[in-house]
């Protein structure tokens, strides 16, 4: 990364858009 | 001690704020159903904010873990990377923040920083305008952190939840070739300075 600085995140993933479908079809 | 206590107040102000921004920018890209959303007033501006339990603690979560990188001025952007099926970015929505040296701010003030946020919101909704032309690829998101200098040996500082890791960003995550550049706003208040503006891919 520029400047020596570094860009993190997260390592895990955001639910997906079909995990959130998928949860919403439970309720 | 009230120099340490002003860095959680503004930590805690730019924190709420990002959250808001967030949930925003996923109503508005569509990168999930809309029926997961509601209608909230936050700063006097009608907003979109995610009632699903699990993406709501996943974004809290991640904001937990910035809020120290802020609170030391240790953060200079914080980047919403929305993401096409592929998981390469199709639009960056950059915060960078800024902060005045600690000494020459008087903490009272800190608070009238609030009433600047609705503006700044309302901005970022004409995002949807600006770009819409790239929202239906929007597949998914991440949140980076560009930390300055001085936090590069900290990677501790962003590690605040046991289950909750972070890991240097992927090149093709950091950096879009020739990304077109939309500048949205610019705010300054006595505690902060954020300029917000989006890296779109170019159109193939």
């Amino acid at each position: 990364a520029a400047g020596g600085a570094y860009v993190l995140k997260p390592l895990m993933s955001p639910p997906s858009r079909e995990e959130i479908l998928s949860t919403l079809m439970d309720l | 001690r009230q120099d340490l206590n002003f860095g959680q107040v503004v930590a805690d102000i730019l924190c709420e704020f990002l959250e808001v921004a967030i949930h925003l920018i996923l109503y508005v890209r569509e990168v999930y159903p809309s029926g997961i959303f509601q209608k909230r007033k936050k700063y006097n501006v009608p907003v979109q904010m995610s009632c699903h339990p699990e993406l709501n603690q996943y974004i809290q979560d991640t904001l937990h873990c910035v809020k120290p990188l802020i609170e030391k001025n240790d953060a200079e952007k914080v980047v919403v990377v929305i993401m096409d099926k592929e998981h390469h970015p199709v639009e960056r929505f950059v915060f960078e923040i800024s902060q005045p040296p600690l000494l020459s701010i008087r903490f009272a003030s800190s608070f009238s920083v609030k009433s600047n946020w609705g503006v700044f919101l309302i901005t970022n909704r004409s995002a949807e305008t600006l770009t819409g032309g790239q929202k239906k690829r929007c597949c998914s998101f991440t949140v980076l952190v560009h930390t300055r200098d001085a936090a590069t040996r900290n990677m501790e500082k962003v590690q605040v939840i046991k289950d909750f890791p972070w890991i240097v960003a992927d090149e093709q995550e950091v950096h879009m070739k020739e990304p077109r550049l939309i500048p949205l706003k610019s705010m300054t208040s006595d505690i902060v300075k954020m300029q917000l503006y989006v890296e779109e891919r170019a159109q193939k």
